[in-house]
């Protein structure tokens, strides 16, 4: 899985 | 960014506003938990670590700065403003919301998508949200009396994940791989949460009179 998970909502 | 996350985002903002400005206008937060003020904002500082690390957009960033910044004022206003912090009730407000923070931790440890320090807490702050409400919604029932203002505060604040819901639905079957079941669960459990709220928030505004919690 990727390193960090981007999480794009508030 | 589709149409049902941005609903939700400007009514998640709105809710912020209403509360904001009726306590800095009429400088009162009566009926108001500052239990689940503490604990959004409480939310807001765990769920926003990333905002000095992940640049997502303008947008994204400056949301997050409003949702911290209103709600740390709020919680300010509540305890420190000399005029505001009279009518805080808080012999009525008494819900003892750290008995939820511990679960909510507890929780996140054990149920998350990537055991890292941000992570956990990232997913802590989605089931503390999901009953951050508790508090405000058992002084409802305490006090009975309920203003306007914070009726819509509290309508806006559970039809903001409502539309969330909408908006995750939206990107399952238009993003491929997009699946996050703790979000959704957590933001499920959050809406329902509000279900009796919404029905008699229904029906004091259909049938045109004061909103009223039963006992």
């Amino acid at each position: 899985g990727q390193a960090v998970i981007q999480h794009d909502e508030l | 960014m589709n149409i049902f996350r941005f609903a939700g985002d400007m009514t998640h903002l709105a809710s912020v506003l209403v509360l904001l400005l009726k306590i800095h206008t009429i400088k009162s937060c009566a009926g108001v938990s500052l239990k689940t003020q503490e604990l959004y904002a409480i939310v807001f500082a765990t769920r926003y670590l990333d905002i000095f690390t992940d640049f997502i957009s303008l947008y994204n960033t400056f949301m997050k700065l409003v949702f911290l910044g209103s709600s740390f004022s709020i919680v300010w206003y509540m305890r420190s403003h000399k005029i505001v912090r009279r009518s805080y009730d808080k012999d009525q407000d008494t819900f003892r919301h750290y008995f939820l923070i511990v679960p909510c931790l507890l929780l996140a440890m054990i149920i998350n998508e990537k055991f890292t320090f941000r992570e956990v807490l990232w997913t802590f702050s989605l089931f503390l949200e999901a009953v951050a409400i508790l508090p405000q919604l058992v002084l409802l029932q305490r006090t009975r009396n309920i203003d306007n203002l914070t009726g819509q505060y509290i309508f806006l604040l559970g039809a903001y994940r409502a539309f969330y819901i909408f908006n995750w639905i939206y990107r399952y079957f238009t993003e491929p791989h997009y699946v996050h079941w703790i979000p959704w669960i957590a933001g499920l459990l959050q809406t329902l949460l509000y279900g009796d709220f919404f029905y008699y928030y229904f029906h004091s505004w259909k049938n045109n009179k004061k909103l009223q919690l039963p006992a």
